[in-house]
Parts: C-alpha cells; structure tokens; sequence
C-alpha cells in the first residue's frame, strides 16, 4: 500500500 | 471524493476565510487564541510535506497550499502585522500549547502507519490537529462576549471534521479495505472536544441571543 492510496484525504 | 469530504473541505475552507474575514474586516484579532493557529500551521506543514513527493489531484494540491498558505499568513498577521498584532491579547492566551506538541508527537512516535519520516509526522498532524482547538475553546471561556464571525470560525472549524466522519463512514461501507483508523479516532476525538460549544452554540441560536459559554 503505497502513500496515495493511505493519504489521499487532506 | 464523497460528497460529506466536499461538504467538509468546504466547511474547513470556509472557517478559515471567516477567520481571515474577522481579521481583515475588523483589522483585530481579539478573542483569537494565537496558540492555536500557531498549532494549525504546524498541522498543515506536518501533513502536507506530500506536496513535493506525491501529486494525487489538482484539488487536492491547490486545497493544502491554500491551508498552508492560510494558516501561516494568519499567524504572520497575529504576530507581525503593525495594527492587528496590538489587538493581541496574550495575557488571556495562556494554554501552554508546546506539552500538546510534545505529546502528539510521542504518540505519533509509537503509534502511526509506518515508522517512516513522513508516516510519523503525518500521524503527528492527525493527533495535533484533533487537539490545535483547545487555546481557543479555553479563550472563548475566558472572554465573555465574543464577536459573532469569532463563534462562526470556531463552529465551521469544528463542523468540518464532523463531515469527515461522515466521510470515514460512507467510505467503511463502500470500499474495500478501507480502515483509516488513526484518523477516524481522532477525528472523533476532535469532534467530541467541540461537543459543549456546539451545544451552547445551538442554544444561542435558539434564543436569538450571543453566544454564552460558562466560565
């Protein structure tokens, strides 16, 4: 699980 | 994108331009806790640091520069800005804000996603967030009557995480794998801290009469 799909919220 | 994480980028957006509007319009700051913008321009800072590393939508980078940008020209004004900053009142502001830093940021030493520089700090940011409001709700206390956009910011700032978990819920129960906990429990927290406030809010706007929050 790469960053984009854990923090794509702001 | 959901419509209740719109509705809360909106309403988190809108707190902020009230906030600016109160400072601008009335060239004051007074009844504004400088602790807790200071905490919100470290939130944004912590939190956005994605900005160089990972472009995920138009929206969502032109959306953290306008928070980051916000934030801090918000604190520059508070501290720097030759009429506004003498209408700071730091006698009342005296929440000792840097234990909360300190102790987000040992939370988020052991409790985040991954223990990677930008996992720590973003966790960090989650915690920090979910309690940068405290200064200003131990203001609000403190200064009786309060000017009306003051309450307004406070009540959109914390309506806005309200929808987002609402957003947290929609999102639970139509993606898979989807668990967001580190937010979502702090999200809760955040929320929960704004409970008497919404109440005495709510009676205010019941009786038509100005915000009244019990000593």
């Amino acid at each position: 699980r790469d960053w984009d799909d854990y923090h794509d919220e702001l | 994108m959901n419509i209740f994480r719109f509705a809360g980028d909106m309403t988190h957006l809108i707190s902020i331009l009230v906030l600016l509007l109160k400072i601008y319009a009335t060239k004051s700051c007074s009844g504004i806790s400088l602790k807790t913008q200071e905490l919100y321009a470290i939130v944004f800072v912590a939190r956005y640091l994605d900005l160089f590393t990972d472009f995920i939508s138009v929206y969502n980078t032109v959306m953290k520069l306008v928070f980051i940008g916000c934030s801090l020209a918000i604190v520059w004004c508070m501290r720097l800005h030759r009429v506004v900053r003498r209408t700071y009142n730091k006698d009342v502001d005296t929440f000792r804000h840097y234990f909360l830093v300190l102790g987000c940021f040992l939370l988020a030493l052991f409790v985040h996603e991954k223990f990677t520089f930008q996992e720590v700090l973003w966790a960090f940011s989650i915690y920090l967030e979910a309690v940068a409001i405290l200064p200003q709700l131990v203001l609000l206390q403190r200064s009786g009557n309060v000017d009306n956009l003051t309450v307004q910011y406070v009540f959109f700032l914390g309506a806005y995480r309200a929808f987002y978990i609402l957003n947290w819920i929609y999102r639970y129960l139509t993606e898979p794998h989807f668990g967001r906990w580190i937010a979502s429990v702090a999200g809760l927290v955040q929320t929960a801290l704004y409970a008497d406030f919404f109440y005495y809010y709510f009676i205010s706007w019941k009786n038509n009469a100005k915000l009244q929050l019990p000593a």
